[in-house]
């Protein structure tokens, strides 16, 4: 579904160069599930951008569902992102002045389709957020923002789900639950599904785990029947 | 160090009312390492804020020093918590415009204070910052920007700090980092240390656990030797 290729980030820094991502090549098989680990400032947030088409890498290839993402106009990556995949901010990037309700319907909305009133309810459900349709971004807990993210990421049914650190603001047993949703919606959906995390659950529910250092890929780990 | 006396914080939602804490009565001793667990949503930053004079309770009283909080003018109340208290939020709130090292200052600037490079250098090396000197916010990883956070909460050495899940955002290792950071601090300059968290091995390391559901306080653990 989505291959990099020696993908590098770099950024200047002052007389210098950042290098946020050295060369990272990866393969993220359709209905694959797979986590992303590392040290906080490895590049788990840059890598997961440059594959959903968020932020360009300073050179290498990012090919999905077989395009290029260099072959395309900009406004072609936004409709491939709009359209095909879904993302979970590490900030969550709320919408201020909408309704969490108003927030995860957005996405349908930019594409231009028809809303999905009953999957935003199962969704909202699903995540322990039903009661806070009403409510603004700004009324509401670390956690209870994070999980009206996550719902807005699979309102339009993507075939890429890219999640960055999903589970960081819930206590055990609501992660637990969050897990549960992106795992049983990928497997109904066969979307390949991609979540950054520091959580050793989240990583044991993977197929593989691949871990980041210093803006590379130094290991993996594959779960036994994967 | 701070006493908090059926502390009751409601917000009207639609036509009802949400009680984020619903009577919630708690003695933070001076020196003492406290660690607040909950559910998401159960009212944990909200204890924070009132406990901290960020946030004013609907009813019920917060007593910070021998003060009561209530007695005080808003301008009182800012100084206080810019010479006594440091904070960690949950979203980190850094300056936007303003570079890693003056974000880290900013608290003795405002306290009138003079600058203490010393510590700002001891600090920064501590948790991890070295380097991000120049670095804007907007430039930084998340954990990164959380460390931050951290080191500016400490620069003023205050007499109580509060933190909200100050290792939310971070990889085991530097977790535990952090965590000894905030431990060691404290101990050295016999702070009170209030921490919410999510993360086992803080709580693990606190003389006492208190679980928070639905607003109230549920159950509290005391370390064996506390
Ligand atoms: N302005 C508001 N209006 C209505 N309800 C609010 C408002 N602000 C917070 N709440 C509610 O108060 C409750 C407690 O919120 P709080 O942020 O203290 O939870 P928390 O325990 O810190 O959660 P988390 O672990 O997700 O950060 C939540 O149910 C939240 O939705
Ligand atoms: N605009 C920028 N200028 C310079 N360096 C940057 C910029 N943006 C990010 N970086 C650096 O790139 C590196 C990778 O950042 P990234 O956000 O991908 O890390 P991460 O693995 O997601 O970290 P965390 O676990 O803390 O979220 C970090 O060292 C960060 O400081
Ligand atoms: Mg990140
Ligand atoms: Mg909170």
């Amino acid at each position: 579904a989505v291959q990099l290729r020696q993908v590098r980030r770099t950024y200047p820094d002052g007389a210098g160069t950042v290098e946020a991502l050295a060369g990272v090549s990866l393969e993220l098989h359709p209905g694959s599930f797979t986590a992303i680990m590392g040290p906080s400032g490895s590049g788990k947030s840059t890598l997961l951008s440059c594959a959903a088409g968020l932020d360009t890498p300073t050179s290498g290839s990012v090919v999905i569902e077989g395009v290029d993402l260099a072959a395309l106009r900009p406004d072609a990556v936004t409709r491939l992102r709009r359209d095909r995949i879904g993302f979970v901010f590490q900030a969550y990037n709320l919408v201020a002045h909408l309704t969490v309700a108003e927030n995860v319907a957005l996405p349908l909305l930019l594409a231009g389709r028809e809303p999905d009133a009953h999957l935003r309810r199962y969704l909202m459900h699903a995540v322990g957020l039903t009661g806070l349709e009403d409510r603004l971004p700004g009324e509401l807990s670390g956690g209870q923002a994070q999980r009206v993210a996550i719902a807005r990421a699979l309102i339009t049914r993507p075939a890429v789900v890219f999640a960055d650190e999903p589970t960081g603001a819930l206590d055990s047993h609501t992660g637990a639950q969050v897990l549960d949703v992106l795992r049983t919606t990928a497997e109904a959906l066969a979307q390949t599904l991609v979540l950054v995390t520091h959580d050793p659950r989240v990583a044991a529910a993977a197929q593989r785990v691949v871990f980041l250092a210093d803006g590379r890929l130094a290991a993996h780990l594959d779960a036994p029947d994967a």
